[in-house]
């Protein structure tokens, strides 16, 4: 039995602001850090296409069962995000190795030559973002200071 | 009758919190990894 | 007072050439050496000699970095990306340096410099946009100010390894999210209407979320986020009180649903402890919103079936616990005389004249759909139910339909069945209904009081408002309160209402329909 209230001049005023801050809304990414890569850009897919996440798809084990080279993108292309984070675990429980220096995932190739306190030297495998590709490198010292 | 409070993209079934990737009051969609800014170790900083 | 002379320009000097030390990763090598070098370039220029001057540069380099959205606001609007990206280059290093200068002000162990300078530049700040908003009215933007509040919020949550003792970062930490809480209650959207899309996505940042609700110990961060959300319920309320909502409000309303909704899920005992505050702010007419909030009930208890048959609600060993009311709901019963007269007639039922001049205390005007004081209705019923069930209790008795008759309480109730117009009744019922929750002593007694005014009832108009009121909130999607089931379940099943009897049940074909399926799935 309340029936419509008629607005206010106040609220009338309050609603003119509201209207306009309605067409210049924020969106998600106003509350994200400057992404270099991937930023957010909604793209209208086609309707078939999957339009939510996949489940469980913020989890290691998801990330696990992605590729390498797929998780050395998100690692090197979605830097100080949650993706990265999972991207890092699930290298590390492939016995990749993060080598602060030159900034690269390194993994034994076989068994090393040598190992002592501070390196392990022999033969890696790593990945090298530059030329984005694995390469093999033999006779490889890494220096455990090195290793995150 | 209101809305139908399901298909305002909250899992609402989920057995964990939501709001670690609620993707805020005008988003159907949680946040993804890739939009969840994360305390990473500074050497991740490779850019 | 003007700024002194040559401020500005060594105030955009200063910022200048931060943003860039920011923006050429300089500051990741060794922050804490390239951040003591840019103190010591502030010292030079003198902005650090006085509390003043540090204030004058604040806000000079605040609205620097707004004016910077201004002039890039057609990028901003046609391409987002780049044109956001200028504004928050200079705003990112900005709020570095803020956040920089509260973590190193005064010496470590010191929390209270922190949080000073930290509360001084965020009420700057809202000066910035408070008086933006005046001079700019419609051409407001909001975008610079929604990304120094967040971005500055973000950078303080951060783990600091610079403050050793975690009793600090706690504290740092918790004295944080207050000075951010006071700081979006005085840019609440009454107070920055332009502001408001923003506002809802700072207050329901999952960050935010969970510093307020999950982080901070003894939830002592749930009465300052309830206060935040009543300030959303009080602003929309004008607007959600048309059937019709604009678009813009639709959208706010909409984001309001989907924010209760995680509280709902996540934190269902804030909500159950803040209840009553939010249903005094929530126009009647928002069912489904209110429902949200009725919905909600403690992690740990598990609700039975109402559609079991035979369900013996005051088996149930929750239904004798009081409900937790965080609103000091009693300050709303005014004036002082009133509630008074209100405590000595329910002792001895006398003065009688006290029920007839209730109506007279609760009305307010004579204008269509806003006639009586919502508040004080809700505090009479709840304060009323509430002196009925200890004065129960204290006879060692449970509410049923016998021991919650013939008491000053029940007059009181009876009194409102019938002596209000039809808009009082139905604001009555509301406050009576609103009790509905999830199984505890308010909801057991409230639903009896329904009950019993239905059976009770000497004209079939209350029956039917009485109906009304239930069906309303049965009707509109879920989620529905456990308590308003079983009420409506009992009165359709239990023949002694003669619920099916009446002729409003079958006054149209779509609502009996409706009665029916709901009958069938109690049966």
């Amino acid at each position: 039995p309340l029936g419509p209230s008629p607005l206010q001049k106040e609220h009338q005023l309050q609603f003119q602001m509201m209207e306009a801050a309605f067409y210049h809304l924020p969106t998600p990414s106003d509350c994200e850090r400057l992404r270099t890569y991937q930023q957010r850009q909604p793209v209208q897919t086609p309707q078939h296409y999957p339009q939510n996440q996949l489940p469980h798809s913020d989890t290691v084990e998801f990330f696990q069962r992605l590729s390498p080279e797929t998780l050395f993108f998100v690692f090197y292309y979605m830097e100080g995000t949650k993706a990265q984070y999972l991207a890092a675990k699930a290298l590390k429980k492939q016995s990749w190795r993060f080598h602060t220096k030159y900034m690269m995932w390194f993994q034994r190739h076989e068994e090393p030559k040598i190992i002592n306190e501070e390196y392990e030297q022999g033969t890696y495998i790593y990945f090298d973002y530059e030329k984005w590709g694995q390469r093999k490198k033999e006779g490889f010292t890494f220096e455990y200071k090195y290793l995150e | 009758m209101g809305q139908d409070l399901t298909t305002l993209g909250l899992n609402l079934n989920s057995p964990e919190n939501l709001y670690p990737a609620f993707g805020g009051p005008f988003s159907d969609q949680p946040c993804r990894p890739q939009d969840i800014d994360f305390h990473v170790p500074p050497e991740y900083m490779v850019n | 007072m003007e700024d002194p002379p040559g401020l500005i320009s060594k105030t955009e000097y200063l910022l200048k050439d931060w943003v860039n030390i920011y923006h050429n990763q300089v500051l990741n090598r060794d922050p804490m050496k390239v951040f003591g070098m840019f103190v010591g370039k502030m010292n030079i220029c003198g902005i650090l000699k006085t509390d003043d001057l540090i204030t004058r540069f604040f806000r000079q380099a605040t609205q620097l970095c707004i004016d910077v959205v201004y002039t890039n606001i057609n990028e901003v609007n046609t391409m987002p990306t780049m044109g956001k990206s200028k504004c928050f280059q200079w705003i990112d290093a900005f709020v570095r340096l803020i956040a920089l200068l509260v973590k190193h002000s005064g010496d470590n162990g010191n929390a209270t410099t922190k949080i000073n300078l930290l509360n001084k530049v965020l009420g700057i700040v809202v000066g910035v946009l408070q008086q933006d908003q005046e001079v700019r009215g419609v051409a407001f933007q909001q975008l610079g100010y929604h990304r120094l509040f967040i971005m500055l919020f973000l950078e303080l949550s951060n783990p600091e390894p610079v403050l050793e003792n975690i009793s600090l970062h706690e504290g740092l930490s918790q004295q944080t999210v207050t000075a951010f809480c006071h700081t979006y209650h005085l840019i609440r959207p009454c107070m920055a209407p332009g502001f408001c899309y923003s506002w809802l996505e700072l207050i329901s940042h999952r960050v935010f979320i969970g510093r307020v609700l999950a982080m901070i110990p003894q939830q002592k961060g749930w009465t300052m986020y309830s206060q935040l959300l009543m300030d959303l319920f009080k602003y929309l309320a004008p607007f959600l009180r048309n059937a019709e909502l604009a678009k813009p409000v639709t959208l706010l309303y909409k984001g309001t649903l989907r924010v209760l909704l995680v509280l709902l899920h996540d934190f269902p005992e804030f909500l159950c402890d803040h209840h009553f505050g939010f249903c005094d702010a929530i126009p009647p007419n928002c069912i489904q919103m209110r429902n949200i909030i009725l919905s909600a009930f403690p992690r740990n208890m598990r609700l039975p079936d109402p559609f079991t048959p035979n369900l013996k609600v005051d088996m149930l060993s929750e239904i004798s616990t009081a409900p937790r009311i965080f609103t000091n709901y009693v300050s709303n019963i005014q004036p002082a005389t009133f509630k008074k007269d209100l405590d000595s007639y329910l002792k001895a039922r006398a003065p009688v004249t006290f029920l007839s001049e209730l109506r007279g205390h609760l009305q307010v005007s004579n204008e269509p759909g806003s006639r009586y004081n919502i508040p004080l209705m809700n505090a009479l019923v709840l304060y009323v139910g509430n002196q009925a069930i200890t004065l129960i209790r204290s006879k060692n008795l449970v509410p049923n339909m016998t021991t919650i008759v013939h008491s000053a309480h029940m007059d009181i109730f009876q009194n409102l069945a019938v002596d209000l117009d039809n808009e009082g009744r139905y604001l009555f019922l509301n406050a009576v209904a609103n009790q509905l929750r999830y199984p505890n002593s308010h909801t057991h007694y409230f639903s009896c009081v329904l009950l019993y005014l239905f059976v009770e009832a000497n004209s079939e108009a209350i029956q039917e408002q009485i109906t009304r009121v239930l069906l309303e909130r049965l009707i509109v999607n879920r989620p529905h309160p456990w308590g308003l089931l079983i009420t409506f379940i009992e009165l359709i099943k239990n023949p002694v209402y003669k619920f099916w009897d009446h002729d409003f049940v079958h006054c149209a074909p779509e609502i009996e329909k409706l009665f029916e399926s709901v009958a069938r799935s109690c049966m």
